[in-house]
């Protein structure tokens, strides 16, 4: 396993869930 | 009320029961003759002056023992429950003179607050939250989250506490369609929270918001774990879980604890590492605390062993004291300290 298999890293991933989610 | 001492008996030689890194420094004894079920600790102000106390939870008494000189600890409050026994300590951080405890049989039934009047000095405690409670876990900025569950609803809500104890908010997170079973602060992320469910997934919810944002499984080889840490760290959510069916027989040592990876965006993860016992130990995990990066279990052996999250070994093994096997272990919210206690009210205090 490597990071590559983790698929695309976003450092904002808080903020971008946040905004995708239902609220 | 009475104030009592505890004594400070005669401590076993260091060489003889403190390996590793571990220093006694203190013991106190919880005299109250049943069952001692937990032990925590919590920061109590009187006249403007703060002191870090130590909480201790019998099956029906909850006491608070503040420190005297050199090591030594008195009992100055004690909450006497008649009807559902305790079975732990929740403590709330950055909140001073309260703590909460779960209080049920097998299951909780019960969140009280545990609270001393300013006025007349006399202990109280406050009913919270009662019903089919499956979760509870304190948390920074002074919260208290809790999941439950109504007739066909979860519910998984918050509380957050006045500085001083008092008066409280409330707010609901958005419940997923799985039992949540524990829950976990993202480190340094304050409005983060994690959860693990029973159909072994990690969902993270926003606790400003109260949405839910993800659900990520965490793999059939994770199965029933229980999340005890998480910290982010390049985009990527990493997450200590104890390992839930360490076996003494496997090839690389008997796995305590794992450390997983995910990303959060895609939810997919893979382990990172394994936390085992040394060649020559066994056991299986009872009950843990994790604490920055440090991991401490009381394993079926009796023994509690500790390991460093960073170096990914274990550092010490703490054998049971006078033929007593250890039944909890906490690392001190107030210090840096370990708390382990016996069945029959011995805690002692270990400078790690």
């Amino acid at each position: 396993c490597s990071k590559a298999d983790l698929g695309p890293i976003s450092l904002n991933w808080f903020e971008e869930l946040s905004s995708e989610a239902p609220p | 009320h009475s104030v009592e001492q505890n004594e400070m008996e005669d401590l076993p030689a260091c060489d003889s029961v403190n390996p590793g890194n571990l220093q006694l420094v203190s013991k106190l004894k919880n005299p109250s003759g049943s069952c001692s079920v937990d032990v925590g600790t919590m920061w109590w102000e009187t006249a403007g002056h703060k002191e870090p106390c130590i909480v201790t939870a019998c099956e029906y008494i909850v006491s608070l023992w503040k420190p005297l000189d050199t090591w030594q600890w008195k009992k100055v409050y004690s909450w006497h429950f008649t009807e559902v026994p305790v079975l732990q300590i929740v403590s709330v951080p950055d909140v001073c003179n309260l703590v909460c405890v779960a209080l049920g049989n097998l299951e909780i039934r019960e969140i009280r607050a545990l609270l001393c009047s300013s006025h007349d000095e006399s202990e109280e405690q406050l009913l919270l939250k009662s019903g089919n409670i499956k979760a509870v876990l304190g948390l920074t900025k002074r919260r208290l989250v809790t999941s439950s569950w109504t007739l066909c609803d979860q519910q998984i809500e918050m509380m957050t506490f006045a500085e001083d104890g008092g008066s409280k908010e409330k707010q609901f997170l958005m419940p997923p369609e799985e039992t949540i079973l524990t829950f976990a602060e993202v480190q340094g992320m304050q409005e983060a929270l994690l959860g693990t469910t029973i159909m072994n997934n990690i969902v993270i919810w926003n606790l400003k918001t109260g949405q839910l944002l993800k659900k990520m499984h965490v793999g059939d080889s994770y199965q029933a774990s229980v999340c005890h840490k998480a910290y982010s760290e390049m985009g990527l959510l990493f997450v200590v879980l104890r390992h839930p069916c360490a076996k003494g027989s496997e090839s690389f040592g008997s796995p305590v604890f794992q450390l997983i990876v995910m990303n959060p965006k895609t939810a997919l993860g893979m382990g990172v590492m394994l936390y085992c016992l040394p060649h020559g130990q066994a056991g299986r995990f009872l009950e843990g605390d994790v604490k920055d990066n440090f991991a401490a279990a009381v394993l079926t052996s009796g023994k509690i062993a500790i390991w460093d999250l960073l170096l990914g070994h274990c550092t010490a093994i703490l054998p049971p004291i006078s033929d007593q096997n250890w039944s909890f272990v906490k690392w001190s919210g107030t210090d840096s300290h370990l708390l382990v206690g016996q069945k029959d009210g011995n805690i002692f205090i270990y400078h790690y």
